[in-house]
């Protein structure tokens, strides 16, 4: 049976598939904790039996529907800037697998994060500007043709993680696909010196991590009973 | 693995503790919190005319009552979870993703004859 074959019991590989799981976890590399989801699950931890059914559709801390929330790490690579203007300071690929999302399960919140190394970086100086450019891409990195970026901000100060809310652009409320492709970029403009003193900002880049927020089908049965 | 019972044990329908440790299963490297939880169980007889008190329905009562005419002809009414609370649960999923899920009917509240 499949169970053997995987080296487990067919009570455990029962278990697995009730919580979800096509099979048990390996982790190789696993990352931190992000806090929000520490605080989440400690939160409802503390609620009482009946306030804990009642809440088990919905992230109060997010204030979306949603019964699984989930952090995916960055695949992508840096990419060379290849931009004539010469302003650009971090052209990077964004990748995240999304495979471990099941059929049925809806999108409702989608919130892309970049951390910077804040320690490493004081500025900008005085009248220089960052500006951030995100974009669909291929999974090979290349810009969709003929689409503006999906969003675009300017910043005067940088923070140590920045949030950015794609729930419009991955249409929550629709199946999400199987992978998501970004484009970065960071450039910077103004201020005294050459363009490419002014790209301390985008050397301070830490990391990048996308949370989704879905509502699993145990949900979709509790909607409809409601 | 179940705590040991008190020394007098209810004979009659209630939940019983029933604490759930991943890590006797072997999970704890991939489940990140809690490392167990409370799950329990129930356990207990529906014994003719307390039935009434358990949290039954109508039809286990009447079944004890024909259980208490006819024992062999007509079971007890079992013992049953009748009242149930989700966890959530933290864990690494299969491609490293770090994940919160909310799962149902993990945790028995309340027993009941049924």
């Amino acid at each position: 049976s499949p169970a053997a074959a995987s080296g487990l019991s067919p009570q455990e590989s029962a278990l697995l598939r009730s919580l979800g799981l096509s099979h048990k976890p390996s982790p190789k590399s696993p990352a931190p904790v992000p806090p929000v989801l520490w605080r989440i699950f400690h939160k409802r931890r503390t609620l009482p039996g009946p306030q804990a059914e009642l809440e088990s559709c919905r992230v109060e801390e997010l204030n979306v529907p949603g019964s699984i929330v989930r952090v995916f790490a960055d695949q992508g690579r840096f990419l060379p800037e290849g931009q004539p203007q010469g302003r650009l300071c971090l052209r990077k690929l964004l990748f995240f697998n999304l495979s471990a999302l099941e059929e049925g399960e809806r999108l409702t919140m989608a919130q892309l994060e970049l951390r910077f190394h804040h320690s490493s970086y004081h500025g900008p100086s005085p009248g220089q500007v960052l500006e951030l450019r995100l974009y669909r891409a291929s999974p090979r990195g290349l810009p969709r043709p003929g689409r503006g970026p999906l969003l675009e901000r300017s910043f005067v100060q940088l923070r140590k993680s920045l949030l950015f809310d794609l729930s419009a652009a991955l249409k929550a409320g629709e199946a999400p696909a199987r992978n998501l492709a970004l484009l970065l970029e960071i450039s910077a403009s103004g201020g005294p010196g050459s363009p490419r003193s002014l790209c301390g900002a985008s050397d301070a880049f830490a990391a990048t991590s996308l949370l989704l927020v879905t509502l699993g089908r145990q949900c979709g049965a509790a909607r409809s009973r409601r | 693995s179940a705590p040991s019972p008190p020394v007098t044990p209810s004979p009659l329908c209630k939940p019983r503790r029933l604490y759930i440790s991943f890590s006797d299963v072997g999970w704890e490297n991939w489940i990140i919190a809690p490392q167990g939880y409370l799950a329990n169980y129930c356990g207990g007889e529906c014994p003719f005319p307390l039935a009434a008190e358990l949290n039954s329905t109508n039809h286990a009562v009447l079944q004890t009552m024909v259980h208490s005419l006819d024992p062999q002809g007509t079971p007890q009414p079992c013992c049953v979870p009748v009242r149930l609370s989700p966890i959530s649960i933290l864990y690494y999923d299969n491609s490293d993703n770090v994940v919160l899920r909310h799962y149902e009917d993990m945790v028995v509240d309340e027993c009941g004859c049924r």
